[in-house]
């Protein structure tokens, strides 16, 4: 038996909501330490690796593993129907082929309970290895969304490079070229609004926006993003979901032919 | 231009 419940059902909603354009199915792993969620969008340039803990939940028991195949699509409509302050529960049994969402208003007048057939989904996960990066950027979320889409209007590609004066983001194509040049903030009153960099070595690498902007659709999760950078190998873009959790994305750098 | 690369250049199924 697979049960979970979360006094806020936004998180859900703001989960599914920043993975729902890049993936169209995935698989939740749901064991006793909490749900994670491995998938590679269909043209396998980008990762996502989502981590809910089950201490922030406010209820949770997963007496068995279980693997639930989702439509993110299917979810999505089911996650439209819960109010942003509803507390949400996910039920399953063992080896189940259907999860249960109920939702219940705050004042408990209202309760709802919406079944969705999961679906086979053959498991491919990759191993990712904890890795020491070269640069480590922080930065409020908003601007980071900001700069993706500014300058994602320049060009396909944005040339991330990172040293120790600050990072700068670059794009050119026909209409010209863009440069946004961010430094690290001195001392900030509120943290969430501060830039830091820690760096090892500078790097700089060329990836396609288009993904970054997919992945700047989990903004609403946090205040912060971090940029995690090394020489020839993927970026990841990870956003803190709470005190529950993470979302993490991987992109695959575009190289010189 | 650059080329685009993908997952399984950089991480191994497991």
């Amino acid at each position: 038996m697979f049960e979970a419940r979360l006094v806020q059902s936004s998180i859900f909603k703001k989960v599914l909501e920043a993975i729902k354009e890049l993936l169209n199915e995935a698989t939740f792993d749901c064991s006793d330490s909490g749900i994670q969620l491995q998938a590679m969008d269909s043209s396998h340039v980008s990762l996502v690796s989502l981590n809910l803990r089950s201490d922030g939940f406010d209820q949770y028991r997963c007496d068995r593993n279980l693997s639930m195949g989702i439509n993110l699509a299917s979810m999505t409509k089911i996650m439209k129907c819960a109010g942003n302050d509803d507390i949400m529960t996910m039920k399953a049994q063992d080896n189940a082929d259907s999860v249960t969402f109920m939702f219940e208003s705050p004042n408990q007048e209202k309760m709802s309970d919406y079944e969705m057939k999961l679906m086979n989904l053959d498991q491919e996960h990759l191993g990712i290895p904890e890795t020491d990066y070269s640069c480590v950027i922080k930065l409020p979320s908003a601007e980071f969304a900001r700069i993706c889409r500014d300058l994602s209007q320049f060009g396909e590609s944005v040339v991330i490079s990172c040293t120790k004066e600050g990072v700068k983001f670059s794009a050119a194509g026909d209409i010209g070229s863009a440069n946004i040049k961010l430094a690290q903030t001195a001392n900030v009153d509120k943290e969430d609004e501060a830039v830091s960099i820690e760096m090892q070595e500078k790097v700089s690498l060329t990836f396609a926006c288009r993904y970054l902007n997919y992945f700047t659709k989990a903004t609403p999760l946090s205040p912060q993003v971090c940029l995690s950078m090394s020489a020839e190998v993927p970026l990841v873009v990870e956003y803190k979901i709470g005190e529950i959790g993470h979302i993490r994305y991987y992109l695959a750098p575009k190289i010189e032919e | 231009d650059h080329l685009q690369t993908v997952m399984e250049k950089f991480y191994e199924y497991v």
